[in-house]
């Protein structure tokens, strides 16, 4: 009846149908068939410790660096930004919407919209020296690289010489915007070339499709 | 000769500041 059926809500998968799957292609940049794979995708991901079609945190962790207890600074920020709704798990749609930034064919300010929010590790709408400092510091500690204070703090200095053009000691997002068109690199972390060919990197999707495209 | 390198590109070329391991790649 109709109550048992909101008893069962919050343990009741979300099935998505013809119409959610093609909102979300709508407004992406990927197909209804690639939106599909991602669901795959999705499933995968989001069953590997609790099944309940959420990704926790701990699953995200397990995926990314195949570990579910270790502290990252970047998993961090990137669940904070997959996770739009701000309830501690990662909906398909927020997945979608997440991803679709990775994309190779995504606008570019999108992907340096994402890139400023990622590095602005306190939310204060700068990227300060003191996150620039803890981001790098976190980096050679995984990688077990060793460098002075000296030469550390050198190169932060030349970085922030060349990007913060105001010179007040924090990275504004025009500053951002304007250092990483200088260095389009920089943005290489921001596309995921696997997003382009999703289908065939999980073809699975084929036995549960809604649409033959 | 990490001066001539900024440290963005430190941060973006690191394997945690990359998502491809998602795909179980």
């Amino acid at each position: 009846g109709c109550c048992d059926f909101h008893k069962n809500k919050h343990h009741k998968k979300l099935r998505y149908g013809f119409r959610e799957l093609s909102q979300l292609a709508r407004e992406s940049q990927f197909t209804v068939n690639e939106v599909e794979a991602l669901y795959e995708l999705f499933k995968k991901l989001s069953s590997s410790i609790i099944d309940d079609g959420l990704i926790h945190k701990e699953e995200l962790q397990l995926a990314l660096f195949k570990s579910p207890h270790s502290e990252n600074l970047f998993l961090d920020r990137v669940f904070y930004l997959f996770d739009e709704k701000k309830n501690g798990v990662i909906e398909f749609d927020e997945f979608v919407h997440a991803l679709n930034v990775f994309h190779p064919y995504a606008p570019t300010e999108d992907k340096i919209d994402f890139a400023f929010r990622l590095y602005d590790l306190r939310q204060t709408g700068f990227i300060e020296r003191e996150e620039v400092k803890q981001m790098v510091i976190a980096i050679l500690l995984e990688s077990d690289m060793n460098l002075s204070d000296d030469l550390l703090e050198a190169i932060i200095d030349k970085t922030f010489a060349d990007a913060d053009a105001d010179n007040d000691g924090k990275i504004n997002k025009e500053e951002w915007k304007a250092f990483v068109l200088r260095h389009p690199n920089l943005l290489k972390n921001m596309t995921l070339p696997y997003l382009k060919d999703i289908t065939t990197v999980f073809p699975s999707f084929v036995f549960n499709t809604e649409v033959e495209e | 000769k990490p001066v001539s390198m900024n440290a963005f590109e430190l941060i973006s070329r690191s394997q945690s500041f990359n998502l491809e391991n998602l795909f179980g790649k």
